[in-house]
């Protein structure tokens, strides 16, 4: 039997969403949409995590797990409009 | 749907829009076409009309753009954000921009317009046989001038119908040539080019010289993609070139590999271990007249919808027959009216209430008769179907009753279409004024409840206490109607009005405390302004015009749909 050699996972030059966690990716996104506000005025990053989430999965019509589960990941990773979701 | 903040819409029904620049992926009357087609979606159900101006301040400029365009507001690279649109106002209010490095298509692949030839710029057909061969992408075999040309049939050598596909050979766009091709070489900054470049500009758009200098002349133009050009990555526009080396592999076609995401990709030299040069290979891309009509949607003043089936849901999705949902034709008709669209059905005129001088709190009648006396219908040509909306919808002893100006209809919740009436309210309430704003059957005691402006009564079989106020319930003046009502367990009623809601308690009929709250803060994505809320199979159903919103007990909008046709069942 053939030997498949180890997928090789490379940086792309040029790529601008690269390797992000996805915790990463989440609180910029929840931040970018209008769900959580800039750091210095949330209280507890924890507590408005979980409350930004439940309200993203809200709006999108996601279960509201308050969880970064995989269908909010999708959600997030999905193409979309820039404009933001909640607020100006 | 959502409005802006402040509802902010255009002040003037004649709009203007004005396309500033074109994207290398499709040709310029697609987009043309795509951008018209776009606003065609809103202004077939409104009064604004769009017009095209080709210079000077349009109210909607639009523009393709990459990364930081400009506005402070970057895209992000291929994928993830595709546009945005600013809401109605001057200056950059209005604009839309499309992000460039997405593959613009209409949605199920490239589209390769051709010029020249003899197919009248039909595009080419993919695959085609030419002398025998198949092939899948624009050829230059078969010519001397290096010309990349297609069928635009399956079958050239039976055909012989052709055209050329877009090339820098051919033609440019946008720039100061009106169109020329580029002239290869062309100096730049004393530097001579033999192809396209993006050298000297910050916005990654590929440009030539249409004379033999650009130093010299200042004449240039940018480079349309060919069918085999990458996006994004670092060499957006230069076609693949196979094969090519990664990882001292050889490939002959666009790869997976190094990625984990699983999009193709290929490099645009022959070897990417030296090189680095790489980009995505075309897939099915997306569809400018979509992302356009959810775009001036923004430019209209719509914000986001809640329901994934309309246009201004947040994702993108492709849709081969597009529609305008009913979501989205109440949100722009909210800001802008219906327009000289289909006329609506006809609706009978509010008959004046008759009863806003009886006296308040007084008890009328205190019978026997456990039920009330089975109407007959008043007039059976007067259709349910023919009204366009409802002054109050409920469920009474398991059948839908529809209220409208002094008549009532009743729709078994079992059999499907069958739609008894029209039923005089008064014949069946006589102490009812002719609007009815809400109605409820408490579940326990089935004692019904009717709200007319701030009055409401309640009939135990037709036995009946009222008109009092609603401040007896302890609802202030801040409520000018109850418009709706929706039964909560046993013993409590939400009573809705305006962007409020307050938490009944049947048996002491009074509110109770913590309340009224907003409605957006428990329902959201349904209308704040919905004329009538009721129960119905265990959801939530708001209603606005023609059209409800139905809600699931955990809060989620999972159908928009026509009162008449989903709820009725009206053919």
């Amino acid at each position: 039997p053939l030997h498949s050699k180890p997928q090789a996972v490379i940086t792309f030059p040029g790529e601008l969403v690269s390797n992000r966690t996805d915790l990463q990716l989440a609180e910029s996104y929840l931040l970018r949409f209008g769900y959580t506000e800039s750091e210095g005025k949330t209280r507890s990053r924890h507590v408005s995590m979980g409350k930004a989430l439940r309200r993203m999965q809200k709006q999108l019509g996601l279960e509201e797990t308050g969880e970064l589960d995989a269908s909010t990941l999708d959600a997030m990773r999905a193409p979309r409009c820039g404009v933001p979701d909640v607020g100006r | 749907f959502l409005t802006f903040e402040g509802d902010l819409k255009w002040d003037h029904n004649d709009l203007t829009y004005r396309v500033l620049n074109y994207s290398p992926d499709l040709d310029a009357s697609v987009i043309d076409d795509a951008f018209a087609r776009a606003f065609k979606v809103w202004s077939d159900v409104t009064p604004l009309t769009f017009s095209r101006l080709q210079s000077g301040e349009a109210d909607i400029m639009i523009q393709f753009g990459t990364q930081e365009h400009g506005d402070g507001y970057p895209f992000d690279g291929k994928d993830g954000l595709l546009a945005h649109a600013f809401p109605p106002g001057k200056g950059v209010q209005g604009d839309a921009h499309f992000d460039d490095d997405e593959f613009w298509t209409l949605g199920t692949g490239i589209v390769v317009k051709t010029s020249y030839g003899n197919a009248n710029g039909a595009a080419c057909h993919f695959p085609f046989t030419f002398e025998g061969q198949s092939y899948s992408t624009c050829i230059s075999e078969g010519r001397s001038d290096g010309l990349p040309w297609c069928a635009t049939t399956p079958n050239y050598d039976t055909d012989k119908v052709y055209g050329f596909c877009p090339s820098e050979l051919l033609y440019t766009y946008d720039g100061n040539s009106d169109g020329a091709k580029c002239v290869f070489p062309f100096i730049f900054d004393g530097k001579s080019y033999d192809a396209c470049t993006t050298d000297g500009r910050s916005d990654g758009y590929r440009w030539c010289g249409t004379t033999a200098s650009f130093d010299q002349d200042k004449k240039y133009g940018f480079c349309p993609n060919r069918d085999t050009a990458v996006i994004g990555g670092n060499s957006q526009g230069d076609p693949c070139v196979f094969p090519f080396t990664f990882l001292s592999q050889t490939y002959s076609a666009c790869t997976s590999e190094g990625r984990q995401d699983g999009k193709l990709w290929c490099a645009t030299t022959s070897n990417y271990d030296t090189d680095h040069k790489w980009g995505f290979c075309p897939d099915q891309g997306y569809s400018l007249f979509l992302v356009a009509a959810h775009e001036f949607g923004h430019s209209l003043g719509l914000d986001h919808s809640s329901v994934r089936e309309a246009l201004m849901y947040p994702m993108y999705s492709y849709i081969k027959d597009f529609h305008l949902h009913p979501d989205d034709v109440s949100g722009i008709q909210f800001l802008y009216g219906r327009g000289s669209g289909p006329a609506p059905t006809t609706q009978a005129p509010d008959i004046p209430d008759q009863a806003t001088t009886q006296a308040e709190d007084t008890t009328t009648t205190e019978g026997d008769s456990p039920l009330p006396t089975e109407p007959s219908p008043v007039d059976p040509s007067s259709d349910a179907c023919k009204m366009n909306s409802f002054d109050a919808i409920t469920e009474i002893n398991g059948e839908l009753h529809f209220f409208k100006s002094g008549n009532y209809w009743k729709s078994s919740v079992s059999r499907k279409g069958a739609i008894q009436g029209p039923f005089r309210i008064s014949a069946t309430w006589p102490a009812l004024p002719a609007l009815i704003d809400t109605a409820f059957q408490d579940v326990l005691t089935k004692k019904l409840f009717f709200f007319s402006g701030r009055r409401f009564w309640v009939y135990t079989g037709s036995s009946v206490v009222g008109p009092r106020g609603i401040e007896k319930l302890g609802i202030g003046k801040e409520a000018e109607r109850i418009s709706g009502a929706l039964q909560r367990g046993r013993g409590k009623v939400l009573l809705f009005s305006g962007e409020k809601y307050w938490r009944l308690d049947v048996k002491v009929q009074k509110v109770d405390k913590g309340y009224p709250r907003l409605t957006d803060d428990t329902f959201a994505g349904v209308p704040l302004n919905a004329h009538d809320v009721f129960l119905y199979q265990g959801k939530y159903h708001f209603c606005m015009d023609r059209f409800y919103w139905r809600m699931t007990p955990r809060y989620q909008v999972e159908q928009v749909g026509y009162v008449k046709y989903d709820i009725l069942n009206c053919p």
